[in-house]
């Protein structure tokens, strides 16, 4: 075991969250789109469920911010930190900074994805890990087109949350075989 | 680099200033007091101090563990990167 856990989860397994504030340079259903995705590198590989809401009390709140704001920690501009985020016992809300230039699909800039996947494994009771591979590592390496979960994540949130029991079919459920009455 | 604990009071004045970027460094990731952030906490740090703190991110990075600040360790530091601390223990809630 090389992932850590900070100590604290949900203990709920269908979660909310709400774009509160979007960044400045990037299209908000885009936004809305690699955030979902980047909330579903974890529900992958758990019974976990991730619903967007526009409005009204969420689990996580998710912010786009410059510099101080309100936290106490503030961003620092390009470069440097990236962004952050809580643990669940904090509340879970996950900030980014708006002055990085944000990019989805693009080897230019900060890969929006990469770093909200990040985030949220922290939002979900996960600390950074020691293993460089791992997505909860703490250092962006840049886009990584291919993109996949590490052994050491999947161990770190199924740790947290257990196995994934409900497998994604792609499609309606089939009808139910219908049961011949006594 | 030496691995001296910094002063900021030498004739090095550009060089005091390298060390207390990464002392920073090193407090707001969970590697040394989060006082030694604030100035005015008057925090001392000695030497064994800053040399457990580097050496202890170094492990967590996968490097050397030499407790010098090198240029490898320094380029580490300077990659960006999430703002959420490595290690906890030193005060670890956020407010």
């Amino acid at each position: 075991k090389r992932y850590a856990l900070q100590g604290s989860r949900w203990r709920v397994k269908n979660l909310t969250y709400k774009i509160s504030k979007y960044p400045s340079k990037l299209n908000r259903a885009e936004v809305d789109n690699e955030l979902a995705k980047a909330f579903a590198v974890w529900s992958d590989y758990t019974d976990l469920t991730f619903t967007q809401k526009r409005s009204g009390q969420v689990h996580i709140e998710i912010r786009f911010e410059k510099g101080e704001h309100g936290d106490g920690d503030p961003f620092d501009g390009p470069g440097g930190t990236l962004a952050h985020a809580y643990f669940p016992v904090y509340g879970g809300d996950a900030h980014f900074d708006d002055a990085e230039m944000w990019s989805i699909n693009s080897r230019r800039g900060t890969n929006l994805f990469q770093v909200a996947a990040h985030e949220f494994g922290h939002s979900l009771g996960l600390s950074h890990s020691d293993v460089r591979s791992a997505l909860m590592a703490p250092f962006y390496r840049g886009y990584d087109p291919a993109f996949q979960l590490d052994q050491d994540d999947i161990q770190g949130i199924q740790a947290l949350y257990g196995h994934k029991t409900q497998t994604d079919i792609g499609g309606p459920l089939p009808a139910a075989p219908s049961v011949p009455r006594a | 680099r030496s691995s001296a604990a910094p002063t900021f009071g030498g004739a090095d004045k550009a060089m005091a200033e390298h060390d207390a970027y990464f002392q920073m460094y090193l407090a707001q990731y969970g590697y040394l007091s989060p006082s030694v952030r604030n100035p005015s906490s008057g925090h001392i740090m000695d030497e064994s101090s800053w040399r457990r703190a580097i050496a202890e991110f170094q492990s967590f990075a996968g490097l050397n563990a030499t407790g010098e600040l090198d240029e490898e360790t320094t380029k580490v530091m300077s990659l960006p990167r999430c703002g959420v601390r490595d290690k906890v223990g030193f005060g670890e809630s956020r407010a």
